[in-house]
């Protein structure tokens, strides 16, 4: 465990309850893509269902155990309890464009070929995509509140911090998994765009607005 | 092996 990964559990679990304080201070869920939050929710879902066959350390297990109870309120917040407040005119990304071809390349390129060790490539390549119909949201409508700006922000933080974890890892262990880091690497491109936002707006004290 | 360590992250 580095400081690097360390940092970026803690920027991501903080990404996560930044949204749920969002949905539940505001009682909305204005502008927060439904669909981000139910692949969000696959991701985790399909990702850790090693907690049924192995154990790594307590915190392995109490973050997995978080992460996971977050992502089903967070959907739960937006589908059921804020229903009313759910934008789901401008949150019309297909999810089959990312679904089918993320299913198809995790039976094509694994590490085996067995039930847990795909689910895992799945959620791999999934999380790699899901933040998409999010940032579609926001080009569509062409704005966002300024804490779900912080929410992207610390999401995509994470991702960069476990970019340096690997690259920590590779130098002091040799270790280094591609399936994560090709797709760690594509995720986090997806968010250079949005980075750029943030600090020539956001961090200036405007609002996000897209011209 | 190899992979398998990766496991450990989140």
């Amino acid at each position: 465990m580095n400081i690097f990964r360390i940092l970026g559990d803690v920027s991501h679990l903080l990404a996560i309850i930044i949204l749920l304080v969002k949905i539940h201070r505001s009682k909305s869920c204005a502008g927060i893509s439904g669909k981000s939050q139910i692949l969000f929710a696959l991701v985790f879902t399909t990702r850790y269902l090693d907690l049924f066959t192995t154990f790594i350390s307590l915190y392995n297990t109490v973050m997995k155990v978080i992460f996971l109870i977050c992502a089903y309120i967070t959907v739960y917040m937006i589908y059921v309890k804020f229903r009313k407040t759910f934008d789901s005119e401008n949150d019309s990304f297909r999810l089959e464009f990312l679904l089918v071809p993320v299913t198809g390349l995790s039976f094509l390129e694994n590490h085996s070929f067995t039930p847990l060790e795909i689910l895992w490539t799945f959620s791999i390549y999934l999380e790699s995509v899901a933040i998409l119909p999010q940032l579609f949201m926001i080009s569509k409508t062409g704005e966002a509140e300024t804490i779900t700006t912080h929410y992207l922000f610390f999401l995509g933080l994470y991702r960069a911090l476990y970019i340096a974890n690997w690259v920590w890892r590779y130098h002091t262990e040799k270790f280094y998994d591609q399936i994560a880091v090709v797709s760690g690497v594509v995720q986090t491109i997806f968010y250079c765009d949005f980075f750029y936002l943030y600090v020539t707006k956001v961090l200036k004290g405007k609002k996000l607005s897209l011209p | 092996g190899l992979h398998a360590a990766g496991k450990d992250e989140l």
